[in-house]
């Protein structure tokens, strides 16, 4: 474990407890795409099959069971809770994410370290990631304006890889036999679908104005 | 497995 490495998780986690927030405080998941977080689900489950085969760390396993257990909670929520899902913008959130599901799935059955069963679902965890928040930056556009804490979200959700990066820089600079290509990878183009919003993220936060993503 | 190979990241 880094510094950086610990940064991003903080920062993940962060973004988790942001998003429950405005969810429990507000009662309303306007301005939240549900598609996104049922891509997060899948990602998490996906990548987490290890969870009870193969131990890490206290704090290794605890935070996979934090983070399946909290996408699910959201996803169960903004589909079943009474209240929640009335906010819920299903004519905004169109984005037909199969498709993503499926190139990346496609890719893992190519493009993985082992071709084993964990691997490939590793793999395509890796890959559905680095496209999940597609679907909310989409909303985000035709939504136009954003509540804070929805922009908080997404600018944490943003933050946590490019954190990795730099974890991943590291770990290739002190560790002899270090290579994480399909991360690396993976989690530059990840960080970079976040380009334009951190731009006008931080246009918003420097003019002290509303956050407006351009439709 | 020794660690830099094992999926110890999140």
């Amino acid at each position: 474990m880094n510094i950086f490495r610990l940064a991003g998780d903080m920062t993940h986690l962060i973004s988790v407890l942001v998003l429950l927030l405005k969810i429990y405080a507000t009662k309303s998941c306007s301005g939240i795409s549900l598609k996104t977080q049922e891509l997060y689900a899948m990602v998490f489950l996906a990548r987490y099959l290890d969870l009870f085969s193969d131990f890490i760390s206290l704090y290794n396993t605890v935070m996979k069971l934090v983070f399946i257990g909290s996408s699910l909670a959201i996803v169960w929520c903004m589909r079943y809770h009474r209240v929640v899902r009335r906010s819920y913008d299903r004519e905004l959130d169109t984005f037909r994410y199969w498709i993503l599901v499926g190139a990346c799935f496609t890719l893992a059955l190519v493009l993985h370290e082992k071709f084993s069963f964990q691997e490939v679902f590793w793999a395509f965890s890796i890959y559905l990631e680095a496209v999940a928040i597609l679907p909310q930056l989409v909303l985000l556009q035709r939504s136009g304006n954003v509540d804070n804490l929805t922009g908080q979200y997404v600018f944490f959700l943003g933050a946590y890889r490019a954190f990795y990066i730099l974890n991943w820089i590291y770990r290739y600079l002190t560790e002899p036999r270090f290579t994480r290509w399909i991360s690396c990878v993976s989690g530059l183009v990840q960080t970079a679908l976040y380009a334009d919003f951190f731009y006008y993220y931080f246009i918003s936060w420097k003019n002290n104005a509303k956050l407006q993503l351009p439709a | 497995k020794d660690d830099s190979d094992a999926k110890d990241e999140l």
